[in-house]
């Protein structure tokens, strides 16, 4: 779930 | 959100609007690839399934809707409204050989064995070697218009600019994300060869 929140890139 | 990414955003966006202005107004897509295209419909699919599950920002989602609606329009354009000009004799890369190695990377290298995670980086890995269709078709045509070659090298110095937003955020967050920096690097040197020849000659019309 951590991983989802880190993608903030395009 | 730094610099180098946003650059890197704005160049990507350019390269898809500089490339749809180029069908819609030539009224033609001689010279580019479809199969390209459809890699990267490919891509935008597999990766922004998450526009729907976790909202990250107005930016992020609305960036992500219009690259997957860029990217079909595209597709339509090429393969249905403007299908006569498609040059299917200089089209030919095997992408069959493209996707099975992202997809089998995908399963044994990822960060998390979860549909989601998979499809993601499925789509980074695709997204490295999508431009390889093109990039073959710009050799065996031998030459390139001159919007398309800004449309390549807009959508190579994208990757590029992201390189240099990994570093930045290497450093100032200590965040980094292995398989999105190898498969980026790989992306942009991809692009070297046309870099250089768009850099010294502008490859149009030689």
């Amino acid at each position: 779930v951590s991983r989802r929140k880190e993608k903030d890139e395009l | 959100m730094n610099v180098f990414r946003l650059l890197g955003d704005i160049s990507h966006l350019l390269a898809i609007i500089i490339l749809l202005l180029k069908i819609w107004k030539t009224r033609s897509c001689a010279g580019i690839s479809g199969r390209s295209q459809v890699l990267f419909a490919v891509v935008y699919t597999a990766r922004y399934l998450d526009l729907f599950t976790s909202y990250i920002s107005a930016y992020n989602s609305i960036m992500k809707l219009v690259f997957l609606a860029a990217s079909y329009g595209t597709i339509y354009l090429m393969f249905i409204k403007f299908k006569a000009s498609y040059d299917h004799n200089h089209d030919t890369f095997r992408i069959e050989f493209l996707i099975l190695p992202c997809v089998l990377l995908s399963l044994l290298i990822n960060h998390e064995f979860s549909p989601l995670e998979i499809l993601w980086t499925f789509s980074i890995y695709l997204e490295s070697v999508a431009i390889l269709p093109q990039l073959f078709m710009v050799s065996k045509t031998g030459e390139a218009e001159s919007i398309t070659s800004h449309y390549l090298f807009a959508l190579g110095s994208y990757r590029a600019l992201y390189i240099l937003n990994w570093i930045y955020r290497y450093y100032a967050e200590s965040h980094y994300d292995v398989i999105a920096i190898v498969a980026g690097i790989v992306q942009t040197v991809l692009y070297c060869d046309f870099f250089y020849l768009y850099i010294t000659k502008g490859i149009y019309g030689q």
